[in-house]
């Protein structure tokens, strides 16, 4: 269903499938503790989305790609603002 | 400042973009920034080519990664105009800078800021309600498992990697929080966007922020 759902095209008896499937069990063993902290219904939700058959680590090589620089403390506005 | 303030209501925003399998997410958050300021000061909202930030901005990385302040010093310092997306479309891949002359249309900054909120979240709206849209550099590794709701743990402060554009805030509820659009398509959170409780700087949101001047 996962791949119907987000058209992946790798076949059930591949390496790749293989590879995706333990990322993608993985993701599920995650979503259930990270849905066990909040229980208000606005709180977020986690659970199968198009990252789930991707490892933490692709996932962060090929979505996160900002480098973070440090920024000067905010002062507060000056009297002409 | 008002209790809920969102730039989409003002027609600023433009529509959530999808980075792909490209790292490119400072070069979305600027350019984002960029066309809202420019159609809150009275033009069209259009969009602008991220490809052409991908491409030239050359202290950064490309699809392998950039930093917004450098995208940012590197604009204002080159006074380079961005053309439109449809002039220099988004290819997920970084390619060679690709020039236009000097007499060809396009939206240059002036200036930029960029600041540390942390403790002073009612400052950072006042600067969104202000400004317009603000770029910011958030800590995103559990944002891979994220449907929707508003963020409240599993994420961390200065463990920033992920740029994103602040367009609002609603304060109305019992959660306080953020409105984030995000570049990963709409098929990801809510149509694309992301809400972060205001308040305890969640995910770092409030580390390093932008405001852009055209």
């Amino acid at each position: 269903a996962f791949r119907k759902q987000f058209h992946r095209t790798y076949e059930v008896s591949s390496e790749e499938f293989s590879r995706r499937h333990l990322s993608f069990q993985r993701a599920t063993i995650r979503h259930t503790y990270l849905n066990s902290f909040s229980t208000e219904t606005q709180s977020a939700k986690y659970g199968i989305n198009q990252f789930s058959d991707l490892s933490q680590e692709e996932f962060r090589d090929l979505y996160l790609g900002a480098v973070y620089e440090r920024a000067p403390l905010f002062s507060g506005l000056s009297v002409k603002e | 400042l008002p209790d809920k303030f969102d730039w989409r209501d003002k027609a600023a925003v433009a529509p959530v973009q999808d980075q792909q399998a490209c790292g490119s997410c400072w070069a979305f958050s600027v350019v984002g920034a960029i066309q809202s300021v420019h159609a809150i000061g009275g033009s069209q909202l259009e969009q602008l080519s991220v490809q052409q930030v991908v491409d030239c901005s050359y202290q950064n990385a490309g699809c392998n990664g950039g930093s917004t302040t450098r995208a940012l010093n590197w604009l204002k310092q080159t006074r380079m105009k961005l053309v439109t997306q449809s002039e220099y479309p988004y290819k997920a891949k970084t390619e060679i800078c690709h020039f236009f002359s000097q007499s060809h249309s396009g939206v240059a900054i002036k200036n930029f800021t960029t600041h540390d909120f942390s403790g002073q979240e009612k400052a950072m709206m006042g600067q969104l309600v202000q400004y317009g849209p603000l770029v910011a550099i958030v800590d995103a590794v559990s944002w891979q498992d994220y449907l929707g709701g508003i963020i409240q743990h599993h994420c961390s402060s200065q463990w920033s990697n992920h740029a994103i554009l602040i367009v609002g805030y609603d304060t109305t509820g019992d959660i306080p929080y953020w409105i984030v659009q995000n570049s990963w398509g709409t098929r990801w959170g809510n149509e694309g966007y992301v809400y972060i409780k205001i308040g305890g700087n969640i995910c770092g949101i409030a580390d390093s922020v932008a405001a852009v001047f055209l």
